[in-house]
């Protein structure tokens, strides 16, 4: 009598856990835009066996935004999931990976990130704002002051933005913006900048210094703005992970 | 009609009682939630 297939596995399995770890960690990495991901909940898990100790793995992975920018050198594990008062955000990915001999590799990963409904973020706080659009005004004008106030008075490198991570708006009480942007070190002083900003590019990725900066402009009662930014000095990057490519920022990812 | 009585009979007899506090094992997926559902 043929031996009975094996028993599906379940989504809690230690080797379905396993997988998933392997494939957040593959998808954090091969991200260049936002934050980086932790994993909520795997959906599904399909094993396709290929022969002795070689099967192909379908996951449904639910994941959810953490507060660590995707270049930050932060842990995962270290790295906390942003709260739904903080308006979450969720990805849904599906992974295709290889297991032979008990070595797990990721085959293809394909996500799409979409941000809380503004009622669950309502029923979590109701008076927290909601995410901005990233191409709010508001948002625009705060990251455009934020960066020149900083770089006016650094005395090291001069600071470009890469990309606005995200924003809030609050209009009462008070009219003030919070955003958070990422930024590259580029191969000028702030002084030299002064001089002549045209010359000056980000660094070559074998000296490449990336950061991250959080802003906020106060429009109402009275004008102010507080900026902080975070270089995090040189990462050599992982040998099959590329640093940092230009690509047009997008909500889905493969 | 046979077939429908000896289905229908087969039915019964399919019926395995369960043991008293049985709780059937939770459903392989989906899994766990780590953080919060949205």
């Amino acid at each position: 009598v043929p031996a009975a297939p094996p028993a599906p596995l379940g989504c809690d399995d230690p080797e379905s856990e396993a997988a998933a770890a392997v494939a957040v960690n593959y998808i954090n990495g091969h991200s260049h835009h936002g934050y980086k991901f932790a994993l909520n909940r795997i959906d599904n898990i399909r094993v396709v066996p290929q022969g002795p100790n070689n099967d192909i793995m379908f996951l449904e992975l639910d994941l959810l935004e953490t507060e660590c920018p995707i270049l930050s050198p932060t842990p995962l594990e270290n790295c906390t999931v942003r709260s739904l008062a903080e308006h979450a955000v969720e990805g849904d990915c599906d992974v295709k990976m290889q297991k032979v001999d008990g070595i797990l590799s990721v085959l293809a990963s394909k996500c799409h990130s979409h941000a809380d409904s503004s009622e669950d973020v309502r029923d979590a706080c109701p008076d927290c704002p909601l995410l901005a659009k990233m191409n709010d005004t508001d948002v625009l004008e705060t990251v455009s002051a934020a960066l020149n106030d900083y770089n006016s008075k650094t005395t090291g490198s001069y600071l470009r933005l890469l990309e606005i991570g995200r924003a809030k708006i609050q209009y009462h009480p008070g009219h003030i913006i919070a955003t958070e942007f990422a930024v590259g070190a580029t191969n000028c002083s702030a002084e030299e900048a002064k001089a002549n900003v045209g010359a000056c590019q980000l660094l070559p990725e074998d000296q490449s210094n990336f950061g991250f900066c959080r802003a906020v402009m106060v429009k109402r009662p009275s004008q102010d703005l507080q900026v902080d930014c975070q270089l995090y000095g040189h990462q050599v990057p992982a040998p099959d992970i590329p640093l940092l490519s230009r690509v047009v920022p997008s909500q889905d990812t493969s | 009609s046979v077939a429908k009585r000896a289905v229908a009979e087969a039915a019964q007899h399919d019926k395995v009682p369960r043991p008293v506090g049985f709780v059937p094992p939770p459903p392989p997926c989906p899994g766990k939630i780590r953080y919060f559902d949205i």
